[in-house]
């Protein structure tokens, strides 16, 4: 049994090679290798489990490579809207945050929810409105955009046709 | 959608998992989100997962928890028990993947896409993959 680990996703889908230039393999690796350095360098310093799921969310959220926080898809009505959700184990203490839209870290939400509400999930506005009032840093929507998301929202609502990748979370 | 699970030298469990849902989705829907028990799930001495996909394909048949059922109630292991709430999604025409660290520190990426960018580090070092 190893003294700690920790596992990281970025998103599933149709990752072909033919469709991944190696320099942009070379940034999801690179991106990757962030988020896992900032989870392990927790867990090195016998930080908790749950710091560093967090810890290792972050700076994914902050890419604009992956489909969270900056750099997520858009909404039909142009918007981003953004979920996250977090649970410690050793209690079963969970938190989550659906549909906010202005929180710049939405895993931060969550793990409010869960450490400084009565609640599990809350959504919407209420959400972005809770997030603030715990002093949350807060972004405009627009905080979230990139050119690519762009792209694809007007590809998929030109072909009204969603690909692989589209219907992904 | 972005996600982490993780053991400490406590032995506690924990994991997070953030999206931003799929391109063009309906204002107000909450379909992608990662809920409690469909995309994120954490309880000492079972198991943490995270997951990414078809999220409402992973709300109905519950994949975290029932991974960490299967664990808990019929004594699979974290490969067997994923393989099998991943088979589910499958057969109601979802697909995507999870990650999964056991009570016992061991760890699991199992997907049915063609892909999944993916990571883990530990003392003995980082590795990452993307196909």
């Amino acid at each position: 049994m190893p003294e700690w680990r920790l596992v990281i996703h970025g998103g599933a889908g149709v990752i072909t090679r033919d469709g991944m230039s190696p320099e942009m393999e070379a940034a999801y690796t690179a991106a990757l290798e962030t988020a896992l350095e900032a989870g392990a360098d927790v867990l090195r310093s016998g930080g908790s489990a749950l710091d560093a799921v967090e810890a290792a969310v972050i700076p994914m959220e902050d890419d604009p490579l992956f489909n969270a926080g900056y750099g997520a898809v858009m909404t039909a009505s142009q918007e981003h809207e953004l979920d996250a959700s977090i649970m410690d184990g050793r209690e079963r203490n969970a938190g989550a945050v659906a549909g906010v839209k202005r929180v710049r870290n939405p895993v931060k939400a969550a793990r409010a929810v869960m450490e400084r509400s009565e609640h599990v999930m809350f959504s919407g506005d209420g959400a972005d409105t809770f997030a603030e009032g715990q002093g949350l840093d807060m972004v405009d929507n627009s905080y979230f955009y990139t050119e690519r998301r762009q792209n694809a929202l007007e590809r998929v609502l030109k072909n009204r046709q969603r690909t692989a990748e589209d219907r992904h979370g | 959608t972005v996600g982490a699970v993780a053991i400490d030298k406590d032995g506690n469990l924990a994991a997070a998992t953030t999206t931003g849902g799929m391109t063009a989705k309906a204002a107000g829907r909450v379909g992608d989100s990662p809920l409690i028990g469909a995309a994120t799930y954490a309880e000492n001495g079972v198991c943490a997962v995270s997951a990414t996909g078809h999220g409402e394909y992973f709300i109905r048949v519950g994949v975290a928890k029932t991974i960490c059922d299967r664990v808990k109630l019929a004594g699979e292991t974290i490969e067997q028990a994923s393989e099998t709430a991943l088979g589910e999604v499958a057969e109601l025409g979802g697909d995507g993947g999870v990650i999964v660290i056991g009570a016992d520190g061991t760890f699991a990426f199992v997907f049915n896409s063609e892909g999944m960018y993916r990571g883990v580090v530990d003392p003995s070092g980082a590795r990452t993959a993307i196909y």
